[in-house]
């Protein structure tokens, strides 16, 4: 047997020691750890694989708000959260990878990305085959498949309103002056 | 963007990916979270052992050196009388495996299994443009002696390929910046692997002693 082997990551970007305050590296921290003790724990069961341990990880990463994914999510110019997700393995499954796109009421895409990946091998998903899906007709394949959808105010969060309205305001004021700021005094903005 | 890589005791990668996408981006935007090739990316495929395998080849035994006497063929006997040979002479039913080691004498290739699988985070269109996770995994696969690790370096390391694409005519916050955690396992040995070419890049794993490891800056 294969010694099992996990990592997981929560975003990079601009992030700095001045831009990152001590209490948020701890916040960031006991999130990571917690969900790679959770994640790791699934190890030791007998049906463990490595889609259900890292289904499961990036499912606690979606619900925690610290987080640009699921609950958290960044907005939109247009002050809406439109969520991606996917999931590939290096063997087993026909479609091998699939991506989710556009989604605006799915709790945990990243359980609509497993089950896309799956469930053409089980009993005919409904995917055609296709490899990458979008907005409301994979909105209604994830109800049809019984997966939780909430309503868009479910993902806003204070933190993620005000770096929107933050950014706005920064782009317009670059616009009217020629002094924009260095990469250094940026604020950390998830890029994606 | 928040992502996973698991290896299983299987053998199978599996890499989950989920984000909510730029901060104020265009609505309809399309990331590289989703985009297969570009922010996420699991294969895997057969190739020679990369050590030199002459010692896999096993001298002859006399039982099989009367059988293959007895089946009157030539090769066998030859291979078996100039073990030297023996690399050379296809033995019946066995797919014969050819490589070169460094001194380019043919040796009996010992086939094994190589799989990568990595997730990528930071400005979306950066991995898109380079098609990023994919061409690590390329040049881990198509490359005799590059480690997926290495690869990574190539791609989203300080100087690395998603460096040098950022084109500076937008000169956009973020351009060019990102990093990449990823699982290689070739045999039954695996590595954890990671590299980032900007601030930070939130990232934990269990390293090989087992221990939980939490890392944003290079050096902590």
């Amino acid at each position: 047997l294969i010694k099992p082997r996990i990592i997981v990551h929560g975003g990079a970007g601009n992030i700095t020691r001045k831009n990152l305050p001590p209490e948020s590296y701890r916040a960031y921290r006991s999130a990571l750890l917690s969900v790679l003790h959770s994640a790791s724990n699934l190890f030791s069961l007998p049906d463990c694989t490595a889609l259900s341990v890292a289904t499961h990880a990036v499912t606690l990463l979606e619900d925690n708000p610290l987080f640009n994914a699921g609950k958290g999510a960044v907005f939109t110019r247009d002050g809406a959260n439109e969520l991606e997700s996917s999931i590939m393995v290096s063997n087993g499954y026909r479609k091998r990878g699939v991506g989710c796109m556009m989604l605006r009421h799915v709790r945990n895409p990243i359980k609509l990305a497993r089950e896309m990946l799956t469930r053409e091998e089980e009993n005919g998903g409904g995917t055609q085959g296709h490899c990458q899906l979008s907005g409301e007709p994979l909105e209604h394949l994830a109800e049809a498949w019984g997966l939780e959808l909430v309503s868009p105010d479910y993902f806003w969060t204070k933190k993620r309103w005000d770096e929107h309205m933050r950014g706005l305001a920064e782009e317009e004021q670059e616009q009217s002056s020629s002094k924009t700021p260095s990469i250094e005094e940026r604020e950390y903005l998830p890029q994606g | 963007t928040v992502g996973c890589v698991v290896l299983d005791s299987s053998g199978m990668l599996c890499v989950a990916t989920s984000t909510g996408g730029l901060t104020n981006k265009l609505s309809g935007r399309i990331g590289d979270t989703p985009t297969l090739g570009a922010g996420f990316w699991a294969e895997e495929w057969i190739e020679e052992s990369r050590s030199t395998p002459q010692m896999l080849y096993q001298p002859p035994t006399a039982a099989s050196q009367l059988e293959s006497m007895s089946r009157g063929d030539l090769g066998g006997i030859l291979a078996e009388c100039l073990p030297a040979l023996a690399p050379y002479v296809p033995t019946a039913g066995q797919p014969q495996m050819y490589t070169y080691d460094n001194h380019h004498t043919p040796t009996q290739g010992k086939q094994i299994r190589h799989a990568v699988a990595m997730s990528g985070t930071g400005n979306g269109d950066t991995f898109l443009r380079t098609n990023a996770v994919r061409t690590a995994a390329a040049i881990s696969r198509f490359s005799p002696h590059a480690s997926l690790a290495s690869a990574v370096t190539q791609i989203a390391g300080p100087d690395g390929e998603m460096q040098r694409s950022a084109s500076d005519r937008w000169g956009k916050t973020g351009e060019g910046e990102g990093g990449i955690i990823g699982i290689e396992l070739v045999g039954q040995k695996a590595e954890v692997v990671w590299d980032f070419n900007c601030g930070g890049m939130f990232r934990a794993w269990v390293d090989d002693r087992g221990s939980e490891k939490f890392m944003v800056f290079k050096g902590e």
